[in-house]
C-alpha cells in the first residue's frame, strides 16, 4: 500500500526528504 | 505412434501461451475501449503494458479478499510465538514501539499487521510545516508537470493526475469560483509525494499537516501489488488501484491525502468515515466513484485536521 500526498504550494517549497529514503510518521517533510 | 504422441503433446502444451496472448490482448484491448467509451479523460489512465495486461489477468480482488479472511484467522496461543516471529522477522517489524510487545497478545497475522503505536513513540515535527503521515519509503516527490498534469509514480514513469484523483476534485475542493480551480493558482506549483509501505511497517496513517478537509472520495479499482519494482514497469499504476482521496485545503491552497491499497491489502479504513467499504464482492463498475462530504460531526467544527490527527489504517483483505 502506499500514501500518495498531491497539493499546491509556493515555489520555494523545499522537500526534506531523499527519494528512497525509509521515514516514520511525524518526521519533517517538507518546508514552506 | 511415438512421434503422433509427441507432436499431441507438443500441440496440447501449445495451447497455453496462446490463450494467455490472447487473453493479454483483450485486456489491452479492453482498456482502450472502455477508456474510450466512456469518454473521459480521467478513466482511461495511462497506456496498458504488457506487464500491467498479465497482472490484470489475475483475479487479484476475490484472492485479496481470500488473503485477508485467512489472516484474520484466530491462532491458538502457542502458535503465536512461532508464526508471528517468523512473519516479523521476515519483514522486519518492530513490537518495541508497538502497544502490546508480546507476540501472545496478537490474535491473528491481521492484529499484527494493524498493530498501534505505543503512546509517545513518535513525534510530529513542529519546524516543517509537511510531517510523513506514515512509516514507510518515499518512492518519489516533486513537482506535477502542469502542461500535461502527468505526476511520475518513479523516475521517468508516469500516471496521470485527473485519472488519479478523479473528476471534478478540484473544481469541488477550491472556492466557488470556476476560475479558481484551475491549479496551480498563480504563484503556486502543485508538488506530489509517495510513500511506499512494506509489509513489516506500522499501517496507522496521520495527518501531515494542519488542513481543512471537505471530501471523501472512494475510486474502487484493481489490486495490484504497488512494490517499486511494479511502479517502475507499470505507467498508470496508481490511477489503476483502489483508492481513498481525502481532499480540502491548507495554508497554501489546495491539499489532498490518498491511501491507495494493494494486492492483498484491499481494505483502507477511515477514521471520519466509518461506513466506508472497500474491496467489496460483487466487483466495481469501471470509471465508477463515491463521494462523501466531510461533515462537523466526523472531524468537529472547524474540519480541522491538525498534524498528527489519526486518519485512518490498512489492513490485509
Amino acid at each position: 500500500s502506499s500514501i500518495v500526498l498531491v497539493f499546491e504550494g509556493p515555489k520555494d517549497f523545499k522537500f526534506a526528504v531523499q527519494r528512497g529514503e525509509s521515514v516514520k510518521i511525524g518526521a519533517p517533510l517538507g518546508r514552506i | 505412434s511415438t512421434k503422433s504422441s509427441s507432436l499431441r503433446r507438443r500441440s496440447t502444451w501449445f495451447g497455453i501461451p496462446v490463450t494467455l496472448g490472447v487473453a493479454c490482448i483483450g485486456i489491452l484491448q479492453l482498456y482502450r475501449v472502455l477508456g474510450r467509451e466512456k469518454g473521459e479523460r480521467w478513466v482511461s489512465p495511462q497506456p496498458v503494458t504488457w506487464q500491467l495486461a498479465g497482472f490484470l489477468m489475475l483475479p487479484t480482488r476475490p484472492l485479496s479478499r481470500w488473503w485477508g479472511s485467512l489472516m484474520n484467522l484466530r491462532l491458538p496461543v502457542w502458535s503465536r510465538a512461532p508464526l508471528l516471529g517468523l512473519y516479523s522477522q521476515v519483514f522486519h517489524c518492530n513490537l518495541e514501539e508497538s502497544d502490546r510487545g508480546d507476540f501472545k497478545d496478537y490474535e491473528s497475522f491481521s492484529d499484527l499487521f494493524t498493530r498501534n503505536l505505543k503512546e509517545g513513540s513518535r513525534s510530529f515535527d513542529e519546524k516543517h510545516e509537511l510531517v510523513c503521515p506514515c512509516d514507510g519509503k518515499v518512492l518519489h516527490f516533486g513537482k506535477v508537470n502542469k502542461d500535461n498534469e502527468l505526476i511520475e509514480q518513479v523516475k521517468g514513469v508516469h500516471y496521470s493526475l485527473s485519472a488519479f484523483l478523479g473528476p471534478g476534485l478540484l473544481e469541488r475542493t477550491s472556492t466557488p469560483d470556476p476560475i479558481d480551480s484551475k491549479l496551480p493558482h498563480k504563484g503556486s506549483e502543485l508538488y506530489h509525494v509517495v510513500i511506499y509501505l512494506g509489509p513489516g511497517d506500522n499501517h496507522h496513517f496521520y495527518s501531515p499537516t494542519d488542513w481543512s478537509l471537505n471530501i471523501a472520495r472512494h475510486i474502487p479499482g484493481e489490486l495490484l501489488t504497488v512494490a517499486p519494482w511494479a511502479a517502475k514497469t507499470m505507467p498508470g499504476l496508481f490511477a489503476l488501484n483502489e483508492r481513498v482521496i481525502l481532499a480540502g485545503k491548507w495554508r497554501s491552497g489546495f491539499f489532498s491525502f490518498a491511501a491507495v491499497g494493494a494486492y492483498n491489502v484491499g481494505s483502507i479504513h477511515l477514521s471520519m468515515h466509518k461506513d466506508l467499504r472497500t474491496n467489496r464482492k460483487g466487483g466495481y463498475k469501471f470509471g465508477s466513484y463515491t463521494d462523501k462530504v466531510i461533515s462537523y460531526k466526523e472531524v468537529g467544527e472547524s474540519l480541522q485536521a491538525t498534524k498528527g490527527y489519526h486518519l485512518g489504517h490498512f489492513n490485509m483483505g
